[in-house]
C-alpha cells in the first residue's frame, strides 16, 4: 500500500512560492489499479514523485506498506525503492550512453541478480513490450515511443509489487498504447501489483478501477467504477 | 510550400540497417494543415526533420518554397530555416539554463531582433500559450505540459511561414490540447500558416484537412477532407 497523508509540496522561486501540492490525502490498496488525472501543472508528476519517495515533501508523510518514508536513511530509502517500486518517467529518464538492453537491465544491479541472469531477463523485457530487435540502440538511435517502451520494460525489471506510470503511453499510437496497457492489466490482475497511472487519455483512464482528478494541487473528486 | 522526392533514410547500426524512410513523396501546399499519423517507429520523425531540413536523406530530396535544400550550404541552410521554419521537437528541445522566456525568444536572436523587442515577443508568445506567470522557471522547473507549451511558443518566435510540429499536445490534457490546437488553427485560418503535425490523437488529425497515414516508412495511403 501507498498512503499520503495531507502531502504539500511547495517550490520557491526567489520571492515567489509555487504550491504545486496543496494537502493530498490518498490511499492506495495493495492490487489496485488506479488512474491519476488533471490539467497540466495541476501536480500529478510531483505526486507520484512523493509517493514514489523520489523527493521530499514541503510537509505531510508518505508511508509504503506501512512504512513513513520520512524516518529512513537514505540507504534504506535507496533499498525500498529498487525492491519494490518500478518507475516509469514523464520523459523516460533512460541513460544515453547505454543501449536498451542495459537500460533495462540496470535495475537488477541493485538488487544483486547475476549479470547473466540480468540480461537474460531484460531481453524478456524488450520482448514483452516488443522491441527484441532494438536490444542493441541506444535512446537517440530509437523513436519516441520505443523509448517510452523501453522506460516501461525497465519499470518492471525488478518485478516490483508497486508501479508508477507517469503519461507511459503518451507517445504511443493507439494501438501500441492497447497493448501497453494491456500488459500492465495482466500484472495486476495475475499478479495482484499495485499500479498507479498518470494519464491524459480516456481510453487508458476507462480500464482503471479507480480514477482521482487532481486540480491545482489538490483531490477534486474520485471515481470508483466497475469495469 | 514542402515538397519531398522519393525521400530514404537508412540508419546504420555496425552490420545492420534501419530503413525509417523507404521512398515518401509528399507536396505540402501553401497554408495546408496536414497531420501525419502512424504506429510508433513508423518514420514520422525522421520525415518531419528531414522535411525542415534538419537532417539529410540517405536519397532523395527536399524542396523548400522551390529550393532544393540540397544544394544550400550550412549557412544558408541555417538562415532558411531561421527564416521560415518552426519546429516543435517531440522531447521540446529546450535550454535547460536559459528560463522561458529566453527560450522562447532565441530564435530571434538568429533574425537579428533587438533585445527589447524579443522579449516583449516571446512574453507575448508566452501569453498565448497560458504561460506568462511561468516565464522565469526553467525547463526543469515546469511541469511536462508546461515545457511543451514553451516549444510550441518557440516555434511562433519568427512567425514562421512553416511550422512542423511532433507531436505538440502528447503531453497535455485535452482541454489544455485543444486550446493549442485552437490557436494553430487561428494562425493557419488568418495567417495562411503551412502547418504540419505529427499526432497519435485523433481530436488533433480531426481538425486536420488532410492526413497521411505513414506505416514501416512509406505512405500507406491519405485522406483528405472537409473540415
Ligand atoms: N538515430 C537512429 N539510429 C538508428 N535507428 C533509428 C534512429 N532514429 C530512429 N531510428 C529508427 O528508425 C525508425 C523510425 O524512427 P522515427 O523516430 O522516425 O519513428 P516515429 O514514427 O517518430 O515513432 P514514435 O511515434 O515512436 O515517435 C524506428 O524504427 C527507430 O528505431
Ligand atoms: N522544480 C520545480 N520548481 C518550480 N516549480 C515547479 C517545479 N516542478 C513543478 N513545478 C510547478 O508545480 C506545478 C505542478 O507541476 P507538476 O509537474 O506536478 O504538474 P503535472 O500535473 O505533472 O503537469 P503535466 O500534465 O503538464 O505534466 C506546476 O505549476 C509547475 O510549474
Ligand atoms: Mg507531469
Ligand atoms: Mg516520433
Amino acid at each position: 500500500t501507498v498512503v499520503t497523508e495531507n502531502l504539500t509540496k511547495v517550490y520557491r522561486m526567489g520571492k515567489v512560492n509555487v504550491e504545486a501540492l496543496r494537502g493530498v490525502d490518498l490511499r492506495v490498496r495493495k492490487g489496485e489499479l488506479m488512474a491519476v488525472v488533471g490539467p497540466s501543472g495541476s501536480g500529478k508528476s510531483t505526486l507520484l514523485n512523493l509517493m514514489g519517495a523520489l523527493d521530499k515533501p514541503t510537509t505531510g508523510r508518505v508511508f509504503i506498506d506501512g512504512v513513513d518514508v520520512g524516518k529512513l536513511s537514505d540507504f534504506e530509502l535507496a533499498d525500498l525503492r529498487a525492491r519494490k517500486i518500478g518507475f516509469v518517467f514523464q520523459f523516460f529518464n533512460l541513460i544515453h550512453r547505454m543501449n536498451a538492453l542495459r537500460n533495462v537491465a540496470l535495475p537488477m544491479v541493485f538488487t544483486g541478480v547475476s549479470r547473466r541472469e540480468r540480461e537474460e531477463r531484460a531481453m524478456k523485457l524488450l520482448e514483452l513490450v516488443g522491441l527484441r530487435d532494438k536490444w542493441r540502440h541506444r535512446p537517440s538511435e530509437l523513436s519516441g515511443g520505443e523509448q517510452q517502451r523501453v522506460a516501461v520494460a525497465r519499470a518492471l525489471a525488478n518485478n516490483p509489487s508497486i508501479i508508477l506510470a507517469d503519461e507511459p503511453t503518451g507517445n504511443l499510437d493507439t494501438k501500441t498504447g492497447e497493448e501497453i496497457i494491456g500488459m500492465l492489466l495482466k500484472l495486476n490482475k495475475g499478479m495482484g501489483q499495485t499500479i498507479v497511472i498518470v494519464t491524459h487519455e480516456k481510453h487508458v483512464s476507462d480500464v482503471c478501477e479507480r480514477i482521482v482528478y487532481l486540480r491545482d494541487g489538490l483531490v477534486e473528486r474520485e471515481v470508483v467504477r466497475k469495469t
